[in-house]
């Protein structure tokens, strides 16, 4: 079983849609799938039609009054099941402050799943609290969605930097990867920004990108991922081609 | 001297970009501004060409050993001074997490203030924590940006609950109103999502709307607010328009 974290502590720059969509489309190529939405703002859940809830979730499990398989919902689309994101997930920083092994707990829960899925796909906050910090520990990849704007390229020496902490700190490493994400070929600024990330010295670009296109928002209104709802789009294929070079990065099925 | 917090927990809905550019129009118009970035990853200040640093700034405030007019850079932009974000403001959470009258900081350090300026505009992190309590707390006006999507649609409904909260734990009741960002008339979902947000019944939308253009990332990408770099673009003629209309909800000069 591979663990995908999608991180950055920069808001709004497609963590939830990469992850809802990613999931999707790695489900339709017949691998099977869990999403966790690390968010107390439950979005991944949202936009896949599952509303927040207070349901016991992530926090619960972590607590010790519930184990990690009772909170999953099956099929949330086809193929991919969900550990929703629950407002109580906001009370994890608190709970976890002081405990050893507090960067860990994730990876230990996840591991008892480890027969039932071939691929976990994280969603996080725009923070590098404990819950991103519990994500980065317990994944092989770390996925970063970049968009083509300064706040993005200030973002990824932030991120860059506090990982080197976390080295440090957790003996966490996570394998690093940016996905370019509202990618526009016609915007000048957008050639430019990821033209210049695809240079970056110690981070890679993946080969898929995913473009700027309102059938991300559609989709999501409609809580569905977009693999399902225009399976023939562009964005569509977009997707597919990140799943099959994640696929192929991870060693997936 | 008015107050206005631009807030809103969800990220990336356009908070940073609503307060330089709101900011910056206000100056023009002859309006004593000060910018208070409360945001760690400081990209209020990233956009106006101050990076982060690690110089003094709010929690250094907060935690007594400077006073706030000690940490103002002068005129970022024509007529706007600013408190920089700072890394620093990480630890505010932690700081004033026990202490009496935690959300109430802000307010009482900005009361030093009222002879140097007009307005003050607070650029608040995607969160809801004290940082943003303290900014709600501070404000005469919390103007809450909105893109057209269904997260931005639940965010709302999470703020007001959020909202009803604090009224009932530190008597914080701000005056609210939304505002159009990234609007987009050619695109339905865009239309169908913001009248949506028109007939709500317990929160008003601005009348000035803010449209999607490139423009504003790459006005960001240089360090200024749009007003100043493209004067007579359609944009800057947004956010005049909401300057003259927050400028009359709070009876500026
Ligand atoms: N490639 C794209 N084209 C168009 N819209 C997009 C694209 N990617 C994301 N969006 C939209 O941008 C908004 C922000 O995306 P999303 O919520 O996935 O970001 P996020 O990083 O998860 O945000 P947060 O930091 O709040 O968790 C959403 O309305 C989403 O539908
Ligand atoms: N009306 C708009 N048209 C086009 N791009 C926009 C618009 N408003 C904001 N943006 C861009 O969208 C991105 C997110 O905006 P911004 O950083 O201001 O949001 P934010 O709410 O402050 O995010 P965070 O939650 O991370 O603080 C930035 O790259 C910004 O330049
Ligand atoms: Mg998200
Ligand atoms: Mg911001």
């Amino acid at each position: 079983m591979k663990v995908v974290a999608i991180v950055n502590q920069k808001g709004g720059v497609g963590k939830t849609t990469t992850a809802i969509n990613l999931s999707a489309a790695l489900a339709q190529s017949g691998i099977r799938v869990l999403l966790v939405d690390m968010d107390s703002q439950g979005h991944a859940s949202l936009g896949l039609g599952t509303p927040v809830s207070d349901l016991p979730g992530l926090y619960e499990v972590f607590k010790g009054s519930k184990n990690l398989r009772s909170v999953v919902r099956k099929d949330v689309s086809p193929g991919v099941d969900l550990v929703p994101g629950t407002i109580s997930l906001a009370a994890v920083e608190h709970l976890l402050a002081n405990r050893k092994g507090r960067a860990h707990a994730l990876r230990r829960h996840l591991a008892g799943l480890r027969k039932l899925y071939d691929c976990v796909v994280l969603d996080c906050p725009p923070a590098l609290g404990l819950l991103s910090v519990n994500a980065l520990r317990a994944a092989d990849l770390a996925v970063v969605p970049v968009e083509p704007s300064l706040y993005a390229l200030d973002g990824i020496e932030r991120l860059l930097e506090t990982i080197t902490l976390l080295e440090a700190q957790y003996g966490i490493k996570p394998r690093l990867t940016m996905l370019a994400n509202m990618y526009d070929t016609r915007t000048r600024l957008s050639r430019e920004i990821f033209k210049a990330l695809e240079q970056h010295d110690s981070l890679g670009l993946c080969k898929a990108r995913i473009r700027n296109t309102v059938r991300l928002r559609e989709a999501a209104y409609r809580g569905m991922a977009v693999v399902e709802m225009a399976r023939s789009s562009k964005v569509a294929d977009d997707f597919r081609a990140l799943a099959r070079e994640i696929g192929r990065r991870l060693d997936l099925q």
